[in-house]
């Protein structure tokens, strides 16, 4: 295989549920 | 000539514009007919790798977040149309499996050209974000079956059951002679071939929108499984229904939908099989049920249904003429004790409800991302190969 100069980072997901937090977030700041 | 690299740059301004357009705006019906089935889902990826060559978390983290928020948005706001749901569920599975092979991780490699290899993320895992995204997929799939089942159960009864394509019994004349049987100038009542034809739309559907071979199997097999349990459960509710004729009908009914899986090279797919239960039913409103040797061939071969199943059918079997002889009480005694060793459900009714747990087989895709090309028609001209 490719040798990789060094591991991926994770990124550490939300949940779908924070995933809609943000969303209704986002819509309340926006007009 | 330009070599490009299979990426597409865009600005942290622009991504909510990409976003609405390849995903929130995006129409199917102009997508699908002469595209590369998972063209949105790949071009999504061609981001990702842009941004994560930037080594940039937020901006991948924004732009993935956004990416699963407005899939989920577009389905929310089409949950009835079947079309929609198909494209999405076949763009979130082909997203999820680039997500898989261009990971870096081995597993996923093995089918790679040279070329995607070097293509794969340099920077980041996104392996919980494919997790995200499967949870979305199971529940756009969910409810496409639900879209599905809607549309089929109405005609299920009428068309597997009510509807008479075989004559009478005594008046079997070629269909090319067939006088035109009043069922269906009156009514629009639904026929077998209104069932088939149902089924061939949701599969041209499926195969317009790009679904994953494997996923069509998986649908058919869950809609099978739907047309056998709801025709059987109205079998053992309709004493009327329960005749030698309509098993007959039943039997030819069912190689209908066999020949349908071969036209459709489904015939594979274990669809066939959940129809077993309703065969074996329609096999033993057929055969005989005076002597003992019946009682034990009937014990014998019908694996797929429960005893309460089996005394329910014989004991409301009704002969649709005087020849024929109703099954005697003392018959069915006998099927009985022959059953009493079986430990099945005491259950009748099959659940109509029941849905099969759906997998997403990781699939390679063949393309070359840096030889795709943007419609115009996605608007996306603010993006730069």
């Amino acid at each position: 295989g490719t040798q990789r100069p060094r591991p991926r980072v994770l990124l550490k997901a939300p949940t779908l549920a924070e995933l809609e937090e943000m969303n209704t977030s986002e819509e309340e700041e926006s007009p | 000539a330009k070599e490009y690299l299979g990426m597409l740059q865009y600005q942290r301004e622009d991504e909510a514009r990409l976003i609405q357009n390849l995903i929130l705006d995006l129409k199917p019906r102009g997508v699908v007919v002469n595209m590369m089935p998972g063209l949105p889902a790949h071009l999504l990826l061609m981001c990702v790798r842009y941004a994560d060559a930037q080594n940039d978390a937020a901006m991948v983290r924004s732009l993935m977040n956004s990416t699963i928020s407005a899939i989920k948005q577009v389905v929310k706001e089409h949950l009835e149309d079947f079309e929609m749901l198909s494209f999405w569920l076949s763009n979130t599975c082909h997203f999820l499996n680039c997500l898989k092979q261009y990971s870096g991780e081995e597993e996923f490699m093995k089918h790679n050209s040279p070329h995607q290899n070097e293509n794969c993320l340099k920077n980041f895992d996104l392996s919980e974000y494919r997790q995200i995204l499967s949870d979305v997929a199971i529940r756009i799939y969910h409810q496409f079956i639900v879209v599905m089942e809607n549309n089929i159960q109405p005609i299920i009864v009428p068309g597997m059951l009510e509807y008479e394509s075989l004559q009478g019994l005594s008046g079997l004349k070629p269909t090319g002679f067939r006088k035109r049987s009043s069922s269906i100038d009156d009514t629009d009542a639904y026929t077998m071939t209104s069932v088939l034809q149902q089924l061939s739309y949701f599969y041209s559907t499926m195969c317009q929108s790009g679904l994953d071979a494997e996923l069509v199997r998986q649908v058919a097999k869950q809609l099978f499984y739907l047309i056998g349990a709801v025709t059987l459960n109205s079998l053992f509710l309709r004493k009327d229904m329960c005749s030698c004729r309509k098993g007959m009908q039943i039997r030819c009914n069912i190689s209908y939908l066999e020949e349908w899986l071969k036209d459709k090279n489904l015939q594979t797919s274990t669809a066939r099989g959940t129809l077993e239960p309703l065969s074996q039913a329609a096999w033993l409103l057929q055969v005989k049920k005076t002597t003992d040797s019946d009682a034990k061939e009937i014990a014998e071969h019908c694996p797929s249904l429960s005893a309460v199943q089996i005394i329910k059918i014989l004991n409301s079997y009704t002969p649709i003429d005087d020849f024929e002889k109703r099954v005697t009480p003392s018959f069915v005694r006998k099927v009985q004790a022959l059953l009493s060793g079986r430990e099945d459900s005491a259950q009748l009714m099959l659940d109509t409800k029941y849905l099969f747990p759906v997998t997403f087989p990781f699939s390679a895709s063949p393309h070359a991302l840096e030889l795709l090309q943007i419609p115009s028609s996605f608007k996306l001209g603010f993006l730069r190969r």
